[in-house]
């Protein structure tokens, strides 16, 4: 027996438009430890990440590993049905081949359950090592989207150089080019609207913009957004999703042929 | 233009 619960419903439906641009099916691999799940898009350029561990939720119960091969499409039409304070419960027998999602109103006066089919999938994983990265720069999410959005106007690549002065996102195209410097910040009221970088090594690389958008409907999760990179190594795009866990996302960087 | 690497050739399926 596998059942969730979440006081607010809106971190899930967060969750759901953070993924469901790159991924039309994913597996949710529930277990003691909470809900993990792994899976590339359909080029195998970028690789979702996700981890909530099961003390985020107010209530977590897995008896046995479950994994749900779930279609996003079909998980976004069910929580929209959900309203952003509903109290949410999962659940799902062992073995079963589906899944339900309950939603309940603040003052409990209105309950609805949606049952879902699960789907097979193959599961596909990727072993990721730890890496030592050169270059972990630390931003407001929101600007981090703002660039991306601002550039992609130019090209379809961006270039991220970073050295210890700062980062410098850049993108070149018929209009012209773009550059765009971010200083680390000298002192902020707020942790959240700072910018720092940590650097053993400047390292410059070269991403598809496409993706980094992607990346970018994340943002309502987290106020801040860690990229971590390393000379030919994928860029790693994290936020953390307060006392659940993160998502993070690996792309893998343009080489000049 | 630089082209596009795939993830698989920094990472392996396990």
């Amino acid at each position: 027996m596998f059942e969730a619960r979440l006081v607010q419903c809106s971190m899930l439906k967060k969750v759901l438009e953070a993924i469901k641009e790159l991924l039309n099916e994913a597996t949710f691999d529930c277990s003691d430890a909470g809900i993990q799940l792994q899976a590339m898009d359909n080029s195998h350029v970028s690789l979702v990440s996700l981890n909530l561990r099961s003390d985020g939720f107010d209530k977590y119960r897995c008896d046995r590993n479950l994994s749900m091969g779930i279609n996003l499409a079909s998980m976004t039409k069910i929580m929209k049905c959900a309203g952003n304070d509903d109290v949410l419960t999962i659940k799902a027998q062992d073995n079963a081949d589906n899944v339900m999602f309950m939603f309940e109103s603040q003052n409990q006066e209105k309950v609805s359950d949606y049952d879902m089919k699960l789907i097979n999938l193959d599961q596909e994983h990727l072993g990721i090592p730890e890496t030592d990265y050169s270059c972990i720069i630390k931003m407001p999410s929101g600007e981090f989207a703002r660039i991306c959005r601002d550039l992609s106007q130019f090209g379809e690549s961006v270039v991220i150089s970073c050295t210890k002065e700062g980062v410098k996102f850049s993108a070149a195209g018929d209009v012209g080019a773009a550059n765009i410097k971010l200083a680390q910040t000298a002192n902020v009221d707020k942790e959240e609207e700072a910018v720092t970088i940590e650097m053993q090594e400047p390292v410059t690389l070269t991403f598809a913009c496409r993706y980094l958008n992607s990346f970018t409907k994340a943002t309502a999760l987290s106020p801040q957004v860690q990229l971590s990179m390393s000379a030919d190594v994928p860029l790693v795009v994290e936020y953390k999703i307060g006392d659940f866990g993160h998502i993070r996302y690996y792309l893998a960087p343009k080489i000049e042929e | 233009t630089p082209i596009q690497n795939d993830l698989q050739e920094y990472y392996t399926l396990v």
